[in-house]
């Protein structure tokens, strides 16, 4: 469940 | 973050605001300039015709495409307003599971001309009419209807980044784990916008743009509404062919 949330969440910020 | 005094000082309101500024306007997926600069380019009649004889679920799903790009710009916001990530991956994803489309809607105002109610899409400007053939015409006219009051209030950048972040940093929204944290932020980002509309001479805007956020969740739900009705007759168009962050973040 929310797999590409946490994903995009976890990338830290450029 | 959560150890800041009450009332923040000036200077901490000031960063705040700052930082704010900074993140929206390094996380806008177009700048103001090149959307002023292409406002008068329209899509011809063959182009309006060609949206038009898609299909329901290709049209959706091409719509749900750029809707999910248009996410990903507001997940870099989130991500970068002072405190966001010091809260539990569980409240991340609950605000953003129920405000990341509202952002989006206060920020299509900035991609909307009111001269002629078009809206930047695809790389130009096209009215209600380019989305016929979602077959949603009431959600759409009130997508527009929308955007025609954002830009009747004039916000400024600096008004605007304020506002998303209010938006997105909701302490009512369900479910969320450490509701206090999340309290604290939105107290603080309501100082800096009362201060930025005091600094503005704009004050009587806080009122109108407090009235916004009822109309958002309205939209929300017609857009959750309206998504409900498609995959029931279109279900595997949503399971195989929609992107997957539109999936988690509204069925």
């Amino acid at each position: 469940k929310h797999k590409i949330l946490h994903r995009l969440l976890q990338n830290s910020t450029s | 973050y959560p150890y800041c005094p009450y009332p923040p000082s000036l200077l901490h309101i000031e960063e705040l605001c700052d930082s704010i500024v900074r993140s929206h306007r390094d996380t806008s997926q177009f700048r103001l300039e090149e959307l002023q600069a292409l406002r008068w380019k329209l899509f011809s009649r063959e182009e309006i015709h060609a949206y038009q004889s898609k299909s329901v679920d290709e049209m959706w799903q091409h719509c749900a495409v750029r809707l999910t790009e248009a996410v990903q710009y507001v997940v870099e916001f989130a991500k970068r307003i002072p405190g966001f990530r010091g809260l539990g991956q569980n409240d991340q994803i609950t605000l953003l599971k129920t405000g990341s489309m509202e952002v989006v809607l206060v920020r299509m105002s900035r991609c909307f001309n009111t001269e002629n109610s078009t809206v930047f899409f695809d790389g130009k400007f096209g009215s209600t009419e380019l989305f016929k053939s979602l077959g949603c015409g009431d959600l759409m006219v009130a997508v527009f209807d929308f955007a025609h009051s954002m830009c009747a209030l004039r916000l400024t950048e600096q008004q605007m980044a304020l506002f998303c972040s209010l938006v997105l940093i909701n302490p009512d929204r369900p479910c969320l784990e450490d509701r206090g944290r999340v309290h604290r932020m939105r107290r603080d980002l309501e100082v800096c916008l009362s201060h930025m509309l005091h600094r503005d001479n704009q004050e009587s805007l806080q009122h109108k743009l407090y009235q916004k956020v009822s109309v958002l969740q309205s939209l929300c739900s017609l857009h959750v509404e309206k998504l409900h009705w498609f995959s029931q007759r279109y279900p595997l168009t949503v399971h195989s062919v929609f992107p997957p962050l539109y999936k988690e973040l509204f069925t």
